[in-house]
């Protein structure tokens, strides 16, 4: 416990409290901030004034008693951000017992609100009751009162008549303790960054972590710190160094100066802050906390926090506009048609995430503790929800959120011919919908999909423009058994489709189809996020089809279709040994794993 | 989703404006159909292949 008691290093009585309880140690804490406050304005507080309201909130969703039996979800809605619990076994009284951690901070959010749903496989989850707690005014009462309960039973409303009961729900609130806050986010940025595991910090391990936070300083200025760090001058960092180094040197000159998981700028100079802060993300992305979370609406609680990882997350929120406005980050496309430059939108959070995921060693690091197998199964499940007949209803919700770049006119079939929202996914388009370039000439080649395009003479090229992945090499996007030197030294093509566009890849080249190789793999984004980074090796590690085609004008040509996150399932039209004519129909990406 | 398609070495000569944008590490929207490049063999027709060149 090294960090809050030197916070305040004047208040001699207060190291005495070690031992007292999480809760009067919060009071402490917070009796410290009213003193502080109350000795530079000379203002006196009777009650708690926000500067007061910082630390984590343990929020526990225990049970309810509704007034009809179903299986039942519970949704905590805090700031920006929804949890759900799981969903109950059918019964009037559903338990849960699920705990979230909430960051309380003095310009943050105050007014948690619970959702009860009832659910149900066939339809969509309804809402059946509501309540809100105002935790400032939650935790100010507790504080003035010595034996505040832990837990307290709270009505749940009728949202669409508010003076109506329609059940109880039971929580608890407790505030963490700050020291333990400390202590635990020391312990655990250790265990991430001790990447041979022996508890301690080398030189190299201690360079990645202050890279990881945002720090920008010279490896001689890294090396600096860190001999000042190792106070006992056994060449390594351990725990309490860290811890020292942490509570320190934050106070002389800011350490950390963005969260690595989420890529949220660090500005407040507060070191508790920066700690609670980072403590909650990597609760997030280890999948330690009990309730799942991540989402802006609790209408977006179905889905997982990894969404946040991927461009699809537009997909899944195409109702909430979260592409808009100044959150919005840029990527510069220039249009071949028009000749012009065009932004595509993304959200903010999501590039930050995506970036925060898949360009850093920390962030991939995340990756391996289970969340690639989180993408896989998060893929197949939308792939089975895509293919319900319930799915089709998303279809005009779609078509109204991508309007200014989805041209009905040119789709074969009318919007009544898809029965599921996959279908119209893979739509096909009218014959003469998209022109092949001199299609009597099998010497030119042209573009397999609606997509944005970069090419590259060289694979060399390819890495200093594009490719950043470390592990790229042709040999390895192919496999051994398809990859010939000509290949190695080769041309590349790729084609980058984004969720709105048209589907169906088709024929670059006219030849004959020798084999398909199908290689299994991960699901990563592919958004030049996560291909332009030097940590994540999106093409040689995601599943993919290869195959090889072979043409009378340009030799072999390798076309690997490549799956990617929530777009896993790859579909060819052709099998080996037909014969392809440029611009033919060739495959389709649908949602799945 | 991504394709990804790799030509033999010098089998292909890409059109211009794709490798600029792409040198520039900027993605060019395109849409199926539109020309990608012309193979190199045709480039090359007229230029004689010297290594079936005989003295006489």
């Amino acid at each position: 416990g090294q960090g809050s008691s030197r916070e305040d290093s004047s208040s001699a009585s207060e190291s005495s409290s070690a031992s007292s309880s999480r809760r009067s140690r919060m009071k402490q804490r917070l009796h410290r901030r009213r003193h502080r406050s109350r000795s530079n304005s000379s203002s006196h507080h009777k009650h708690l004034a926000a500067e007061d309201f910082v630390g984590i909130a343990l929020l526990s969703l225990l049970r309810a008693e509704m007034k009809f039996k179903d299986k039942w979800l519970a949704c905590l809605s805090f700031g920006e951000q929804t949890f759900r619990t799981h969903t109950s076994d059918q019964t009037d009284k559903p338990v849960w017992n699920a705990e979230k951690k909430l960051l309380l901070d003095k310009n943050g959010p105050r007014v948690a609100r619970i959702s009860v749903f009832e659910t149900n496989k066939m339809h969509k989850n309804t809402l059946i009751g509501y309540c809100e707690i105002d935790l400032l005014e939650f935790l100010t009462r507790e504080l003035e009162s010595d034996s505040s309960p832990e837990c307290e039973t709270l009505n749940l409303l009728d949202p669409s008549s508010p003076d109506k009961v329609v059940g109880e729900i039971s929580v608890s609130i407790s505030v963490e303790d700050p020291i333990e806050t400390e202590k635990s986010f020391a312990r655990r940025i250790l265990s991430i960054v001790d990447y041979n595991e022996d508890g301690h910090l080398s030189l190299s391990e201690f360079s990645d972590l202050i890279t990881a936070f945002g720090n920008q300083v010279a490896a001689n200025k890294k090396e600096e710190m860190f001999k000042a760090a190792d106070k006992n001058g056994d060449g390594v960092v351990s725990m309490d160094e860290l811890a020292d180094l942490l509570a320190i040197q934050q106070e002389k000159e800011p350490l950390i100066n963005c969260c690595p998981v989420c890529g949220e700028t660090l500005e407040v100079p507060d070191k508790l802050n920066h700690m609670i802060h980072l403590s909650l993300c990597f609760d997030e992305g280890t999948g330690k906390q009990v309730m799942t979370g991540g989402f802006l609406t609790d209408k977006q609680a179905n889905y997982g926090w990894m969404f946040k990882l991927s461009e699809w997350a537009h997909f899944s929120s195409y109702d909430v506009g979260l592409n808009s406005g100044s959150s919005g980050s840029h990527i510069l496309v220039f249009d071949r048609r028009t000749k012009r430059l065009v932004e595509e939108l993304i959200d903010g959070k999501i590039a930050l995430s995506m970036r925060a995921i898949y360009q850093s060693k920390l962030g991939l690091g995340l990756m391996d503790t289970g969340a690639k197998e989180l993408l896989q199964s998060i893929s197949e499940k939308q792939g089975r929800k895509m293919n319900s007949v319930e799915s089709a209803k998303d279809i005009p919700t779609f078509i109204e959120f991508f309007k200014d770049q989805l041209n009905l006119a040119e789709v074969k079939h009318p919007l009544e011919h898809f029965k599921t929202f996959n279908q119209f996914f893979v739509r096909e388009l009218k014959p003469g919908a998209r022109p092949v370039a001199c299609p009597e000439r099998d010497d030119v080649a042209v573009c397999g999909a609606d997509c944005r395009l970069t090419a590259f003479r060289s694979v060399d090229d390819s890495l200093r423009f594009w490719i950043k992945g470390r592990k790229f090499s042709v040999q390895g996007l192919l496999g051994k058994d398809i990859c010939s030197s000509t290949f190695i030294d080769g041309t590349l093509v790729i084609f980058r489709l984004a969720p709105q566009d048209y589907h169906r890849f088709h024929s670059p080249v006219s030849g004959t189809v020798e084999q398909f190789v199908k290689v299994p793999g991960c699901l990563y984004t592919v958004n030049p996020i996560a291909v332009n980074s030097k940590y994540c090796n999106v093409f040689t590690e995601n599943k993919r089809v290869v195959s090889i085609i072979s043409t009378a004008e340009f030799g072999k040509v390798a076309f690997v279709a490549i799956g990617a996150t929530m777009v896993g399932s790859i579909t060819f039209l052709k099998k080996e040994g037909d014969h392809v004519k440029k611009g033919d129909e060739f495959g389709y990406f649908s949602f799945g794993g | 989703s991504t394709v990804i398609c790799v030509f033999e070495k010098d089998a292909i000569e890409i059109d211009e404006d794709l490798l600029a944008n792409s040198a520039r590490s900027l993605e060019t929207l395109v849409y199926v159909g539109m020309k990608l490049g012309v193979s190199k063999k045709q480039a090359n027709v007229g230029l004689p292949n010297l290594q079936n060149c005989v003295l006489q």
